[in-house]
């Protein structure tokens, strides 16, 4: 493995969620960023650089 | 790296020898807390250049899919798991998906997913994914000027990027374009170069393959692979096009069916030199 850590191809991992509530607002974006954090530390990851719109969140992350 | 939070979808994107399996549990249980249960998983990846280096559970993909299997709800009925085969023995690539909900062609998902992944990158293009020492700059603003000089801004003109530069190399970036996001991982180190290079886009996007194009002509890589999840032969077709246009020979074009995700594409490109 490289010395950086670097391990070659990507994992992608997708996960589609609904609600029997037909109101679903921001739904998953209500997620307190402090949750997101927990889980990235369990995947080794930390935010380093963010930007959202009106439809969707993203983060840029370092491991 | 990266991570995409969508109202009723999340996407993370890892690469190194990250344990990402174990978000899946963490995420359903905080989603339940907000009313939601999940209806759709999907892991996708290619091959593992150090296997050997992979922690629990990706070791193997039987344990990937095994861990994944024991993590979803049994509402998650749709399931399947398959490693589609290319001629080049160091690419295949690997599916796990499952659904409550069987995918069906006529009612297409509004959006496909297209990932390609390039290695044996230019060495001269690599060279721009390293930071200059003593630059005076922080990640962003390194990373913004290697956005720029590389071209990686002009692939979709219409995307708000987010960038950072790694110290002493490497790079990250999102694209975000209404619902559509982009995103380009690059890691330049001579021996081992590897960027991706992933979009989604729906049908009524006619832009895709241009962009796959312009993506590839920013490495001048020496191997391809290009996975299209969802997407239409026809856009397949024009992906393949595209990426021949810039002097890749196609090495081989092969195919899934997946129920809860429709159609698996993966072809593999090398260059001519």
């Amino acid at each position: 493995m490289a010395v950086s850590g670097f391990e070659g191809f990507e994992k992608r991992l997708e996960l589609q969620f609904s609600s029997h509530d037909p109101d679903i607002g921001i739904g998953l974006r209500e997620l307190e960023f402090k949750f997101l954090e927990q889980v990235l530390h369990q995947v080794q990851c930390t935010v380093v650089s963010a930007l959202g719109n009106q439809h969707f969140d993203s983060y840029v992350l370092s491991e | 790296s990266s991570l995409f939070v969508y109202p009723t979808k999340i996407i993370i994107k890892t690469c190194g020898t990250t344990q990402l399996l174990k978000s899946v549990q963490p995420f359903i249980h905080h989603a339940r807390t907000l009313n939601l249960h999940i209806t759709a998983l999907r892991y996708t990846r290619g091959s593992f250049i150090f296997p050997q280096a992979q922690p629990h559970p990706h070791t193997s993909f039987q344990e990937e899919v095994a861990y994944l299997e024991d993590s979803i709800p049994a509402s998650l009925c749709y399931r399947k798991a398959s490693v589609i085969p290319s001629k080049l023995k160091s690419h295949s690539w690997h599916v796990f998906s499952a659904g409550a909900v069987e995918y069906s062609d006529n009612v297409p998902l509004d959006l496909y997913t297209v990932e390609v992944c390039m290695t044996d990158l230019d060495q001269t293009l690599a060279r721009k994914f390293f930071r200059h020492p003593n630059d005076g700059k922080n990640g962003d603003s390194a990373g913004r000027e290697m956005t720029e000089i590389t071209g990686i801004n002009r692939i979709n003109q219409n995307a708000h990027i987010c960038d950072f530069a790694f110290d002493p190399c490497g790079y990250s970036m999102n694209g975000i374009d209404g619902e559509r996001y982009s995103t380009i991982h690059v890691t330049p180190e001579d021996g081992f170069s590897y960027a991706s290079f992933e979009c989604v886009a729906s049908i009524y996007n006619d832009d895709m393959a241009d962009m796959v194009k312009k993506a590839v002509r920013v490495f001048g890589p020496g191997t391809v692979s290009v996975a299209t999840t969802s997407a239409t032969q026809d856009m397949c077709a024009r992906i393949k096009g595209a990426v021949e246009q810039l002097g890749m020979k196609c090495r081989s074009f092969s195919m899934d069916e997946f129920p809860a995700a429709g159609t698996v594409v993966f072809q593999t490109f090398t260059s001519r030199r």
